[in-house]
């Protein structure tokens, strides 16, 4: 079972 | 003011047909070196960042920075309206409400222009560092293309597994499963056709088969797609364009 990560995660706001 | 003006306004259709599917809302962040976009799709599992240099214009000026918000459905209705080989120039004053296409055909002395109203948007702009990855593999797009459109058909996910010799696309599903296995090699008399690999770390990755498939509608951009993958980030496909570029950066799924 694979889970998705989302960019945010990776991306903080500038 | 602003006034970018394409050769060929075919070139501009490709761009934002390269994206408009994955997302809807975007600012078009327009300088003097060129103008650049970023979003992010609804599930947040898929940027886009664009950037389109000046040497990609016929000519090209912006004398103060203007960000163009732009609903994407609203300018494809406006690009359907002009021929691919027209040259499409945008205007835009420096607090613009609306921003004007102008189509031109030369040989015609034909002329249609399309006022496109613009929307403030508010949208995060995000800060994409500059990453380490484990691995660079340059190859055709249009065989990336092919690998993904064809391993779609058995999963929504898709395994990207990188070994020093070897570039291996597996699909697993309901109805069966299919893999396309690939080797670097270089093609002397068409280079376009090489496909090249670097490879620092090996990598075993898993993505929503939805998002490649958005991303390979870039591939009319350019014959070559650039795609960058780490273990700790998200993966990079790359379209470039004579000036600039047209990037996906793609969330992985990660095993529970």
């Amino acid at each position: 079972k694979s889970k998705q990560s989302t960019i945010t995660e990776f991306f903080p706001r500038e | 003011m602003l006034e970018a003006k394409f050769e060929e306004a075919s070139l501009f259709k490709k761009i934002i047909d390269g994206f408009k599917d994955c997302v809807q809302l975007v600012n078009f962040q327009c300088k003097e070196d060129g103008i650049i976009a970023q979003a992010v799709d609804d599930s947040r599992v898929l940027l886009v960042s664009l950037e389109i240099g000046i040497e990609a214009f016929q000519e090209y000026r912006c004398d103060h920075p203007v960000t163009l918000g732009i609903d994407l459905n609203s300018l494809s209705k406006v690009l359907r309206c002009g021929n691919n080989s027209d040259t499409l120039t945008l205007i835009a004053d420096d607090t613009p409400d609306s921003v004007l296409l102008l189509f031109e055909d030369t040989k015609k002395d034909r002329i249609a222009e399309y006022s496109l109203k613009l929307m403030d948007i508010d949208a995060d702009f995000l800060k994409i560092e500059e990453l380490a990855y484990d691995t660079t593999l340059l190859m055709p797009s249009s065989e990336f293309t092919k690998i993904v459109r064809d391993l779609s058909q058995f999963s929504d996910s898709l395994n990207i597994m990188i070994t020093k010799e070897t570039i291996k696309f597996v699909a697993d599903g309901d109805i069966g499963s299919g893999s396309v296995i690939l080797k670097p090699f270089v093609n002397m008399d068409k280079p376009e056709e090489s496909i090249k690999l670097e490879m620092d770390q090996p990598v075993d990755l898993t993505f929503g088969s939805k998002y490649l498939q958005d991303i390979v509608k870039g591939s009319a951009l350019s014959e070559k797609v650039g795609v960058r993958l780490s273990s700790e980030a998200p993966a990079l496909f790359q379209f470039d364009l004579k000036s600039g570029y047209l990037q996906f950066f793609l969330a992985p799924k990660f095993n529970d």
